[in-house]
């Protein structure tokens, strides 16, 4: 805008950095967060033997509109957001995910009295993207 | 896309029926449509209590036969040396196994068991049910598993000779139904504070579990003498091996893609390491430094 310098200014002059905190500091952005929970809470605790807790965390949070590096998302989840506000709002907003998981050991019990040790895929959450 | 390995019948896919709408008091695998039943029944117990979403269900219900508790200890030290305290299972093991099973002979099915022709089974015979594995789960190997008697002198060694053979019984063919293969080896071992000897039968018991035999009738004869068999006087005479009759343990490698297949991660890792960005701290990705700490507050080391 075309200001005199020496004149005190009407308005305080717009403070960029409160305004890019948005983009830096964003409430509540999709992050993983932490869920213990123990198989006795579920009565399962008869035929799994180990391990007795379990954390699968999960994912949540806003996905901001500008996700590109931040999120490792696709650059389909920026096309989905700009259909969402420009186009189409049925279409949803991209939503907080887990983006890799870790295994789980798991020993139990089968009906017929014998054990099995096995591993399985994607049981815990350990990275979040926004999709 | 489904890998092309992966059978049909082992994904549910989206075809349940909403279980909602199915009367509660129904067995929950009629709720399912007739080609997944089979999938399903291919699940590992886990797996069908996560997909009936944890409502309770026939499978956590049903009664369990008590395993063996020699067996489940040592199952649970399998389990320690094979997984972290998290329950995760450890980065340095390079085994191509992901999948343990122990079985214990079949005691109460020795008269039950319809396959078995008359009084085929005798006292030193041992039968294994092994119908929980699935058609998924390959064999990498089987171990014989004895445990000591605690009467017996921790220190002492043994050498034993042992038969073991396993009876087939091949319905088809009217001459000689039931097809035995023995073999015969000695062993040495040491008895120290561990109370455990695995034999190596696998070469023995491929051919059966490759053709999907599921009943396994194996006789196995010890005879061990204690001490050194060279300067063994008559006192040192064979002494009864207070052996329990051993667990059977599978060590399998399961294709299904519920299994965690430790090399597909190795190779994943290779393929991309760069990975997606975590975003657990707002310093993330300003710094990128490496130790940084995760929500559990544990400091994470992140390995290039």
């Amino acid at each position: 805008r075309d200001e005199n310098l020496n004149e005190a200014p009407a308005t305080p002059p717009y403070n960029l950095s409160e305004y890019f905190k948005q983009f830096l500091f964003p409430q509540n952005e999709c992050e993983l967060h932490s869920f213990r929970l123990s198989f006795s809470q579920l009565k399962w605790d008869k035929w799994i033997i180990a391990p007795h807790r379990y954390s699968p965390q999960y994912c949540k949070g806003d996905c901001p509109r500008v996700v590109g590096h931040r999120y490792g998302s696709p650059v389909h989840t920026m096309v989905q957001n700009l259909i969402y506000e420009k186009l189409d709002s049925s279409v949803p907003k991209p939503s907080c995910v887990p983006a890799e998981y870790s295994p789980l050991s798991v020993l139990t019990i089968e009906p017929d009295g014998s054990i099995v040790y096995k591993e399985y895929e994607d049981m815990i959450a350990t990275k979040c993207t926004c999709r | 896309p489904r890998s092309r390995d992966s059978a049909a019948s082992d994904r549910i896919s989206g075809l349940l029926v909403a279980p909602e709408e199915i009367p509660s008091e129904l067995n929950p695998l009629l709720r399912l449509p007739k080609g997944v039943r089979r999938g399903y029944a291919l699940l590992p117990p886990l797996l069908k209590v996560l997909s009936d979403q944890g409502r309770q269900s026939w499978e956590s219900e049903a009664p369990r036969l008590q395993p063996d508790s020699r067996a489940l200890r040592y199952m649970k030290r399998l389990y320690k040396m094979s997984a972290t305290k998290e329950g995760i299972p450890k980065a340095n093991k390079s085994h191509l196994y992901n999948t343990v099973r122990l079985f214990t002979p079949c005691s109460e099915c020795k008269h039950s068991h319809r396959d078995l022709m008359k009084g085929d089974l005798h006292s030193g015979d041992l039968l294994f049910n092994l119908d929980r594995v699935t058609a998924l789960e390959h064999l990498l190997k089987s171990v014989l598993l004895y445990s000591f008697d605690t009467s017996v002198p921790t220190s002492s060694s043994f050498t034993c000779m042992c038969h073991l053979s396993v009876k087939e019984h091949d319905f088809s063919s009217q001459v000689c139904p039931s097809v035995s293969h023995t073999v015969a080896f000695s062993l040495h071992f040491e008895v120290r504070k561990r109370k455990w000897v695995e034999i190596d039968v696998t070469s023995f018991l491929q051919p059966l579990i490759a053709t999907n035999r599921r009943n396994i009738h194996m006789a196995v004869n010890f005879t061990c003498l204690m001490g050194d068999p060279q300067h063994s006087t008559e006192q040192d005479s064979y002494i009864n091996m207070a052996l329990v009759p051993p667990s059977l343990l599978l060590y399998l490698n399961d294709t299904s893609e519920q299994a965690y297949h430790r090399w597909n991660s190795l190779r994943r890792r290779r393929k991309n390491p760069v990975r997606p960005r975590q975003r657990n701290s707002l310093l993330a990705d300003i710094t990128d430094d490496e130790g940084r700490e995760n929500p559990q507050g544990k400091r994470a080391s992140r390995r290039r």
